[in-house]
């Protein structure tokens, strides 16, 4: 339904 | 040495209540301006961000920056061991704490106990105070009863703001349905019904993560919810004059 890590690499990412 | 007091242990005991099914081991760091705990919920989809902050204490003390493991289910435990109208005292001695020490105060019985504490590889992310083009405040009971009901007919849950209002809505295999809340500027704060949008936003959730987080309604009769397109939604509880507690949740990118 959702990609894992989702979160962690969105914010990794800013 | 490490000391923080609070005066109503049962908040204390509300907020791990609230984050137990969420997060399992955690880092809780304490420096001179309070504690916060920032974890990965157990299926890395969502992120739990913990801030009180050292004025809410009824005592506070925090001469050097502290990083502290602890087991949730553990910290639990001892925790059971206090009554809800007991004070909390939170302390280490050393700078290298192996334990954190817990006094349960009330009229009748002071207690004392120890907990293990772990060493946790865990990294600190780094969440940049956004502006989000739409943000909701209603009353944290009437979210959790939307999300409980919704979440009877489908595993995802869509928002849509706009400027009248926020709806919720799902599609399942037995039908559809929505939720709309109308702005409301009530006298009673609690009951209040604000929405700030900019931009409008229509998102797609996973209910059961909500159901999750609406545990956390114990500690604020209102929720904010703040979104923008495409980007992770926050929940969150203010706790009144500590902090805040807030949620992280990536939403449904692909339709």
């Amino acid at each position: 339904f959702f990609d894992q890590d989702y979160i962690q690499q969105y914010y990794q990412a800013q | 040495m490490f000391e923080a007091k609070f005066e109503d242990g049962g908040l204390f005991k509300k907020i791990v209540e609230a984050i137990k099914e969420l997060v399992k081991n955690v880092n809780l760091e304490a420096n001179g301006t309070g504690i916060s705990l920032q974890a990965m919920d157990t299926s890395h989809v969502a992120l739990v961000a913990l801030q009180l902050n050292e004025k809410g204490f009824k005592k506070y003390r925090c001469e050097k920056s502290l990083t502290m493991g602890l087991s949730i289910e553990n910290l639990q435990k001892i925790l059971k061991c206090s009554g809800n109208d007991d004070q909390i005292t939170l302390r280490t001695q050393d700078e290298e704490p192996t334990t954190l020490s817990f006094t349960f105060e009330s009229k009748n019985r002071i207690s004392e106990f120890q907990l293990n504490l772990m060493s946790l590889d865990q990294e600190q992310l780094g969440v940049p105070d956004t502006e989000y083009s739409s943000v909701v405040r209603m009353p944290s009971n009437e979210f959790t009863k939307i999300c409980r009901e919704l979440g009877n007919i489908n595993e995802a849950i869509g928002i849509e703001t706009s400027k009248e209002g926020i709806k919720f809505y799902v599609k399942g295999d037995i039908g559809e349905g929505q939720v709309s809340v109308k702005i409301n500027d009530t006298e009673k704060p609690e009951e209040r019904v604000e929405c700030e949008v900019d931009e409008p936003v229509n998102l797609s959730f996973a209910v059961r993560y909500f159901n999750l987080f609406n545990k956390a309604s114990a500690l604020s009769s209102q929720v904010i919810l703040s979104m923008s397109q495409d980007q992770p939604l926050v929940i969150e509880y203010i706790i009144e004059e500590m902090g805040s507690l807030k949620l992280y949740l990536a939403p449904k990118i692909n339709d």
